[in-house]
């Protein structure tokens, strides 16, 4: 057999200015993959630096570069899985953690558990030494653009409180509010 | 999302997932990357898969295991594999996306129903990568 890593970097409707980017990071990420395998590391050494090289351009929606929520912060999801003893590891809902890939592998090797979520699950990382980030590193102006446009096209819009809701909520939250009952 | 699957000279298989999401998802919402046979599976009896693309429907049809189980059960490719379960998908709850895969022989499996998906992989010291159908 020969060695071969294998890469993705997304799927959709890609900007026309995003085409070489990607182009680029896919193979910066395999270039990298591609060593670590012919350095006689592990398969999920392969894959984790594979993935981390992604997470880190931020021309992709993972890591640095991730989509914005609702309210306009950042939540990112990882998993691996290792073949030969189906053992998995996985996150969901992280905040500020650089390499979520990285927190997905530590719960594989050092829990019991296969996914872990949330602040919990953020905190958790963090305790094992996973690299961590502000907010702000995460947020590129692409995805920021993205958010605004999503925005607008929901008819959404900043509430009193900070929120970003839809006029219809923001009315429903008043009418709550000024109930006296 | 961003994924990758790897192969040892041994027949070692691993895959991965990593992403940010959807933009404007409500705080909370997990999608398909880190379910284990959704957005991602590795077994040496069959395949590695990594998959990308609207996690709602990766979710409802177990895109990941379903491939798997179509090239270790039947015997496909895992090219066909990925057609197949892709179809499926659409077919049963739409949604579009794209997977990659290894099998335990080292065939390479990459499809996607989106208008693109961008991909690469490294083999015997080629770079090979594409964005488009035909590349």
């Amino acid at each position: 057999l020969m060695p071969t890593i294998l890469v993705h970097g997304g799927a959709g409707d890609i900007d026309e200015d995003m085409v070489i980017r990607k182009f680029n990071g896919t193979k910066a990420a395999v270039r990298q993959g591609y060593q670590v395998l012919m350095d006689g590391g592990s398969v999920m050494d392969a894959v984790m630096e594979t993935i981390k090289v992604l997470e880190d351009n931020p021309a992709f929606n993972a890591g640095k570069g991730a989509a914005l929520t609702q309210p306009g912060h950042i939540e990112t999801d990882a998993s691996i899985m290792r073949g030969s003893d189906l053992a998995a590891g996985s996150v969901a809902s992280v905040s500020g953690i650089r390499n979520p890939i990285v927190a997905a592998r530590k719960v594989l090797e050092q829990t019991p558990h296969v996914q872990l979520a949330g602040d919990s699950a953020s905190n958790w990382a963090v305790d094992q030494g996973c690299e961590t980030e502000d907010e702000d590193y995460f947020i590129t102006l692409h995805q920021y653009e993205y958010w605004l446009q999503w925005l607008a096209d929901h008819n959404m819009t900043k509430s009193t409180s900070g929120e970003y809701k839809t006029m219809n909520q923001i009315e429903t939250m008043d009418k709550w509010k000024n109930q006296k009952s | 999302t961003v994924g990758a699957v790897a192969i040892d000279a041994d027949g070692n298989i691993a895959a991965g997932t990593s992403t940010g999401g959807l933009t404007g998802k409500l705080p909370g919402r997990v999608g398909d990357t880190p379910g284990i046979g959704h957005g991602v599976f590795a077994d040496n009896d069959s395949v590695g898969v990594s998959g990308t693309g609207v996690g709602e429907s990766f979710m409802k049809v177990g895109v990941a295991r379903r491939v798997s189980y179509l090239v270790e059960k039947t015997g496909l490719s895992p090219n066909d594999a990925i057609t197949e379960t892709l179809d499926y998908m659409a077919q049963r709850v739409g949604g579009d996306g794209g997977v990659i895969a290894i099998d335990g022989a080292g065939n390479l499996g990459i499809g996607w129903n989106s208008n693109q998906m961008s991909w690469a992989y490294g083999r015997n010291g080629e770079l090979h990568y594409g964005v488009n159908r035909g590349e």
